[in-house]
């Protein structure tokens, strides 16, 4: 599945 | 990283100095609107609840810190400080800026990159910085005159939004799975509130003039 990776912007 | 996205987050920096040393500086919070600023904290609450699971640099750990830190500390001063709180233009700041927080959280709710707590209330922290701004473009059009240090405040902070959409451009390029379509669409349209500020900012520096936003 589409897995989200962590958001690395501020 | 990338330069653009590092001279965002510079700059989004600055404009958070700006708006402490105003206040520092002239012991007044006039043409500075709480509601923006609260909206702001809650930006940053929101978006940074990853800040203890996701670990992802010393830099953006610290950044995060000083962002949520500062943000309140502006909220503080603004409601508790006696000499501060005096300058506040209560009967302009009339915003209501609730309503931005609910139509905010309800679009995210709605449209978010994962059904999940943490994706939906990052959206949310995206939509609602969008529209954070709006409180503090309307207490500028009523306070009419502008001074200085709170023309570059709100110039840099709309300025750190339009290097982040150069940020997504180079990484939509430069890298294969990159897609932040909610970040950019609502990065754009932030953007696109400060267009008219930015038009009579750059007047004001062109004519050497006072900054004054037509009532």
């Amino acid at each position: 599945s589409h897995v989200v990776e962590a958001h690395d912007e501020l | 990283m990338n330069i653009f996205r590092f001279a965002g987050d510079m700059t989004h920096l600055i404009s958070i100095l700006v708006l402490l040393l105003k206040i520092y500086a002239t012991k007044s919070c006039s043409g500075i609107s709480l509601k923006t600023q609260e909206l702001y904290a809650l930006v940053f609450l929101t978006r940074y609840l990853d800040l203890f699971t996701d670990f992802i640099s010393v830099y953006n750990t610290v950044m995060k810190l000083v962002f949520i830190a500062s943000s309140l500390a502006i909220v503080w001063c603004m409601r508790m400080h006696g000499l501060v709180k005096r300058s506040y233009d209560k009967e302009l700041d009339t915003f209501r800026h609730y309503l931005l927080v609910a139509g905010c959280f309800a679009l995210a709710v709605l449209v978010n990159e994962k059904f999940t707590f943490q994706e939906i209330f990052w959206a949310f922290s995206i939509y609602l910085e969008a529209v954070a701004i709006l409180p503090q473009l309307v207490l500028l059009q009523r306070s009419g005159n502008v001074d200085n240090l709170t023309g570059q405040y709100i110039f840099f902070l709309g300025a750190y939004r339009a290097l982040y959409l150069l940020n997504w451009i180079y990484r939509y390029f430069t890298e294969v799975r990159f897609s932040r379509w909610i970040a950019c669409v609502s990065g754009i349209v932030q953007t696109g509130l400060y267009a008219d500020f930015f038009y009579y900012y750059f007047l004001s520096w062109k004519n050497n003039a006072k900054l004054q936003l037509p009532a």
